[in-house]
């Protein structure tokens, strides 16, 4: 069976929040190393991978594997019902057929327990190559999201261009054209608001704006987002948590 | 224009 406590439940909601509108069902797939989650969009043309360790439970159960099958539009309702501070606790039995979820005040004198129903959901796990990145760009989170979405307002597409000292993401579209040139720079007080570049190679890529703009729906997750590009592979946008992460792959748009 | 690549074209299907 499983059973997992987190500390914080708005750890769960953030995570929920970020990926709901990109995938509406899917497993998350539990064992004794913790729960994780892969899937794609409809189109197949974004991927979600996201993992939370056992040590961000205290305590963690699962001593066999399961596949916890959620609709995530009816896993947002319950959260709903849960404050960012409540204390969660998940229970599954070993071929469940319903999740509990148990939320509890910090003061511990109320406590909810929702049951969720499970689905069978049929998903394929892809294997995701090991790569040697050409460009990793660390920035600001909430830079990432104001960026996304105002070239977003000009066009569908976004061309990120990562040099030595610089990031550049530029679009045109049919009222114009626009670009944000971030230049790598050390914030000391500040750590988080620094933008790092660490660059093999000059690269520049093509994305569509309409998922990135998603993708920033994680930016509540953490202070910083990676962004790792190469020629003609899947864009790595990652939030880091603090015992897991949420990765979002993105494939390019080529030729022209 | 571009075009869009689908993730299947770079990760392995099992």
């Amino acid at each position: 069976m499983l059973e997992a406590r987190l500390e914080q439940a708005g750890v769960l909601k953030k995570v929920v929040e970020a990926i709901k509108d990109l995938v509406q069902d899917c497993n998350f797939d539990c064992n004794d190393s913790g729960i994780a989650l892969q899937a794609m969009d409809n189109s197949h043309v974004a991927l979600v991978s996201m993992s939370l360790s056992h040590e961000g439970f205290s305590p963690y159960r699962c001593d066999r594997n399961i596949a916890l099958g959620i609709n995530l539009n009816s896993l947002t309702k319950v959260l709903r019902a849960a404050q960012n501070e409540d204390i969660l606790t998940l229970k599954a039995a070993d071929s469940p057929d319903s999740l509990n979820l148990v939320f509890e005040n910090t003061e511990r004198d109320r406590s909810s327990e929702y049951d969720i129903k499970l689905m069978d959901i049929d998903q394929e796990h892809l294997g995701i190559p090991d790569t040697d990145y050409s460009a990793t760009v660390v920035l600001p989170s909430a830079e990432f999201q104001r960026i996304c979405r105002d070239l977003s307002q000009l066009s569908e597409s976004v061309t990120i261009e990562a040099s030595k000292s610089s990031v550049k993401f530029s679009c045109s579209g049919d009222i114009g054209n626009g670009s944000v040139n971030l230049r790598q720079h050390q914030d000391l007080e500040k750590p988080d608001q620094s933008t790092s570049i660490e660059l093999v190679e000059p690269v520049s890529l093509t994305f569509s704006l309409k998922y990135l703009v998603n993708f920033c729906k994680a930016s509540a997750l953490s202070p910083t987002v990676k962004l790792s590009l190469s020629t003609d592979v899947p864009l790595l946008v990652e939030y880091k948590m603090e015992a897991g992460y949420v990765r979002f792959y993105l494939a390019p748009k080529i030729g022209d | 224009g571009r075009k869009q690549q689908t993730i299947l074209s770079f990760f392995k299907q099992p």
